[in-house]
């Protein structure tokens, strides 16, 4: 599957509702003066893929996802990333049936996480168990290189390669 | 279980070595286990410049380095393809030409699985089919897509 | 001693901020004591943009962690100088404005000092005085020497 | 005092004797593609400056900054820095009368460290002087920032940052 549109609102950056749509199947790029939001995009698509060490989208907590960490009147922060499923035998498990799936996580200051698959409420779980069925995994990511990151692999001790491997056989 | 660890080590191996030496002609880079031990205490990464094994990877320039890595990066990917990648400045330290290099391999070599890839680097970016660009305006960032002209 | 060292602070934090605004106007950035301790204790690096102090650097992008770390060297440097400054491509998270201005800024501002600065964007080099471009040819390095046209 | 020229021979990738001359005595730029050489001359103003971490130059053992570790042929890495020193009041203590200063630092496989000032044979130390009395400290430098390492500075604690501004009080 691949990604088709990113909708967010609230998140980081983005206080107005902001939809990044017509994602090419194959190959898209971002640019942009410093600061303007390039990275805040990919942030967002790890919050949606359900990251949990918020210290890779460069924040301490869930609240400092929100525009002006809820200081500016803005309470909540929404991503939804929809994703075209129409590759059945690449869909995610359970959901091959389903030629679109949208996928939504919503932090409210104060509150907690919540996501949505299709528009109804899901448990973290079973939105890990979707990413997950397509070697989606944003917790130990092998598909993810973030800004200033790219040579760490060369510092890596040999058991530490060794298990890179591990993971991808 | 070792055998399929060796399997993975000999496929990635193989990707890591054409690729890089596709990137940097004239190089070899391998993974190969450290001084006196199997692969099962670990493995190294070894690069050659011409026929001449280098003792380690401190010499290596700046944008050597980015080209290595992401060589390996790519050889793992090849080997559990994901259905998306996410590359955020990956060309920091690249010139113009290994810049264009990496966007023209995405485009060939890669061609089933979506790339997302920030850049400031028109050598990059001029190879993708979107571009989206992102401005600041009035204190929050907004978005807007071009779609590239891609002559093949 | 420990009056020097105040001295010394107030006279970098008047720089930093100086140097930082002008990169990136509209911001503000100051060396100052950790939450309940004194100058003594040691001293963090704060920003503001517009006129909200950040709780922490971790948020800024790249190219803002480039700028407010190559502010603080500067107003460093200002305050000590040296007869000779090395900057091996400071620029590489820098787009082409920023990058212009760096270069700018080192022509305008530190006129007693010898700058020696690689970099791979013509957004920095264009302002150097003398550029010499290397090359790699027949296995070894070469360095060839070109004036620029400045235009003050 | 400003630099005029620098003339490598033996040293990282310059195999044979390259003359780099005619320095500005402001605003000097390198450029070339990636492996060309450019962070080898800069290694080179350290390496006659006295650095004595290797590490710093990318190097473990002065045998490595030899054209291809002594491995082909060539023996010994030689380079000699000219500089300008008609400024009398920023002159290094005790070169008053010398318009012009050439270091000139020699490492030999096998052997160990040579220094000669204006074609003399000098003491390590004779060199640290002369170039402490500038401000110029490359073993602890506030005047070099080398490739990637521009924002480690950002990563300081508290009293490294403080320490910082002790050394340039
Ligand atoms: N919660 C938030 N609320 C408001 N603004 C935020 C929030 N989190 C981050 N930002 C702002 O987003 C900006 C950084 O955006 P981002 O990292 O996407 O930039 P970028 O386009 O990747 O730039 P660069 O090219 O320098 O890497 C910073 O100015 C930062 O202050
Ligand atoms: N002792 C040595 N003998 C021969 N070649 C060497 C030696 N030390 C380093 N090199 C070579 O020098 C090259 C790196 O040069 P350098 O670091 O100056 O590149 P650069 O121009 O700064 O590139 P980048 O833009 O990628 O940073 C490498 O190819 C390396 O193998
Ligand atoms: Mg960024
Ligand atoms: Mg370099």
């Amino acid at each position: 599957m691949h990604i088709k549109e990113i909708c967010l609102e609230g998140f980081k950056s983005y206080a107005t509702r902001t939809v990044v749509s017509g994602f090419d199947p194959h190959f898209n790029a971002i640019t942009g003066l410093n600061g303007s939001g390039k990275s805040n995009i990919l942030d967002s698509i790890c919050f949606v893929l359900g990251i949990t060490n918020l210290q890779q989208v460069r924040a301490a907590n869930l609240q400092e996802l929100v525009y002006k960490q809820g200081q500016a009147g803005i309470t909540k922060a929404t991503v939804s990333v929809t994703f075209d499923n129409s590759e059945r035998n690449r869909s995610p498990l359970g959901y091959e049936e389903h030629p679109e799936i949208t996928v939504t996580r919503q932090i409210v200051v104060g509150g907690r996480n919540k996501y949505l698959i299709n528009g109804k409420l899901a448990q973290p779980s079973q939105v890990q168990n979707l990413f997950h069925s397509v070697q989606l995994n944003v917790n130990n990511p092998h598909f993810l290189i973030m800004q200033g990151r790219i040579t760490k692999v060369l510092n890596m001790k040999p058991p530490e390669i060794l298990s890179m491997l591990e993971e991808a056989a | 279980k070792k055998e399929t660890l060796k399997v993975t080590w000999v496929k990635v191996n193989q990707d890591f070595g054409s690729i890089f030496s596709t990137l940097l002609p004239g190089t070899m880079a391998k993974l190969e286990p450290p001084e006196g031990g199997s692969f099962l205490d670990g493995l190294e990464v070894r690069v050659a410049f011409g026929k001449v094994l280098k003792q380690s990877l401190s010499e290596l320039s700046g944008g050597q380095r980015s080209l290595l890595a992401l060589s390996l990066i790519l050889a793992l990917l090849l080997f559990k393809p994901a259905p998306l990648y996410i590359l955020d400045e990956v060309d920091a330290a690249l010139d113009l030409s290994h810049t264009q290099n990496i966007g023209r391999m995405i485009k060939a070599h890669f061609p089933h699985s979506q790339f997302i890839v920030v850049s400031l680097k028109e050598g990059m970016f001029n190879n993708a089919n979107v571009l989206f660009r992102t401005k600041f305006v009035d204190g929050v960032s907004t978005v807007q897509r071009t779609v590239t002209k891609q002559t093949k």
